[in-house]
C-alpha cells in the first residue's frame, strides 16, 4: 500500500491511498485504504492521515478518522493521538502496520508498529527523511 | 505563507530487513525520494495538498517496487484488483474505488470520482466504466505482470494464506 498526506502554503491538507491488497485475497474482500475513515482521512481542522498495514483491524477501530476525533475532541498533538492509535488502540485488535499523517500547521509524524515500512517526509524548513527499517 | 510538508509510505511487498539487498535498499530509497520529489514539488510552486498528494501516489503506482498500480500484488484469480482513496481536508470532499482491474493509477480514478460524480465510493465494474467514460488510462495484464508477485502468489497458494505488505508467511503454518 502507498500513500501520501501534505499540507500547502495555504494551510490545506490531503490524503490519498492506495493498494494492490493482499497476496492470494479471494472474494472481492477490500482493506481499509479504500474506505473514507479507516484508511484515508482529512481534515483542516485536525490532521490528514493514510494507513498501511492489515485492513481489517484498520477498518475495525476506523484508525484515520480516530487520530483526528482525538486531536478534536481531546485536544491531542498529531503525534501524540497517532501514537495512542497505533501502539495501543490497533495493537489490541492485533493490527500491525501504521500511519502517516499532517496537520494544517504542516507538522508531519510517521508511526508505525511493524518492521518494513517504506517512508520519507520532506518541509520547507529544510526537513527531509527516507527511512525503510524502524 | 506557512510552513508546507508532505509524507508518503510504501509497503514493498514483504521485504524483511534480514532479506535485502543493498542494490534493493538503494532502489527502493531512490523511488520514495522520487516520489517525495514529484509531491514536493507541486507545494513548492504553490499548488495545493491535493494535487500534491496526487503526483506522490501517481509516482509510486507507476513502479512495480511497491503494492499499488503498476506493482500490485495478485488475487487469487491471478488478477490484480486496486484500491484507492483520496480525501481533500479543506471541504471534506472525498472520493474512492475498489476492486478496479487494469487501471493504470486508481488514484487518479478516485480523484475522478470526488470531482466529477455525485458519489464518494465506486466499486469494480462499475467503477470501470466511470473510469473508461472520463478517459482514465487503463492498461493491459502484462503491465501488471512480475515474476517476483507471481513468485509470492504460488508461494501464498502453497501455503493457503495472504501475504501482508509488510510480513512473510506463516513458516509454522501446517498442512494436513
Amino acid at each position: 500500500t502507498v500513500g501520501a498526506v501534505a499540507c500547502d502554503a495555504q494551510g490545506n491538507i490531503a490524503a490519498a491511498t492506495s493498494t494492490g491488497g493482499m497476496t492470494n485475497k479471494k472474494w472481492g474482500r477490500v482493506g481499509d485504504s479504500p474506505i473514507i475513515g479507516a484508511g484515508t482521512y482529512a481534515n483542516n481542522q485536525t490532521c490528514a492521515i493514510s494507513c498501511t498495514g492489515h485492513g481489517e483491524p484498520f477498518i475495525r477501530s476506523v484508525t484515520a478518522y480516530d487520530v483526528s476525533c482525538l486531536m478534536e475532541y481531546k485536544n491531542l498533538s498529531l503525534q501524540d493521538a497517532m501514537h495512542i492509535v497505533v501502539h495501543d488502540k490497533l495493537l489490541k485488535l492485533h493490527g500491525e502496520g501504521g500511519m502517516i499523517g499532517v496537520d494544517a500547521k504542516g507538522n508531519a509524524a510517521m508511526m508505525f508498529n511493524s518492521e518494513g515500512m517504506y517512508r520519507a517526509m520532506k518541509n520547507s524548513e529544510d526537513a527531509m527523511e527516507i527511512s525503510i527499517y524502524k | 505563507m506557512s510552513k508546507f510538508t508532505i509524507a508518503i509510505h510504501g509497503g514493498a511487498g514483504t521485504i524483511l530487513k534480514s532479506e535485502i539487498t543493498a542494490k534493493q535498499e538503494a532502489d527502493y530509497k531512490n523511488a520514495l525520494e522520487v516520489a517525495l520529489t514529484c509531491g514536493y514539488q507541486v507545494l513548492e510552486k504553490g499548488g495545493s495538498a491535493l494535487d500534491a498528494v496526487r503526483a506522490a501516489v501517481v509516482s509510486l503506482e507507476d513502479i512495480d517496487l511497491f503494492n499499488a498500480g503498476k506493482g500490485s500484488v495478485f488475487a487469487s484469480d491471478g488478477s490484480q484488483e486496486m484500491d484507492a482513496a483520496i480525501m481533500d481536508g479543506k471541504n471534506l470532499d472525498a472520493g474512492a474505488v475498489s476492486a478496479v482491474k487494469n487501471i493504470r493509477n486508481p488514484i487518479e480514478l478516485a480523484f475522478a470520482v470526488m470531482t466529477l460524480s455525485d458519489h464518494v465510493m465506486l466499486n469494480g465494474r462499475g467503477a470501470e466504466d466511470f473510469a473508461r467514460l472520463h478517459n482514465i488510462k487503463s492498461e493491459p495484464d502484462d503491465y501488471f505482470f512480475s515474476a517476483l508477485r507471481f513468485a509470492q502468489l504460488k508461494q501464498a497458494q502453497q501455503k493457503g494464506e495472504m501475504m501482508l505488505d509488510h510480513r512473510s508467511l506463516n513458516p509454522n503454518k501446517k498442512f494436513g
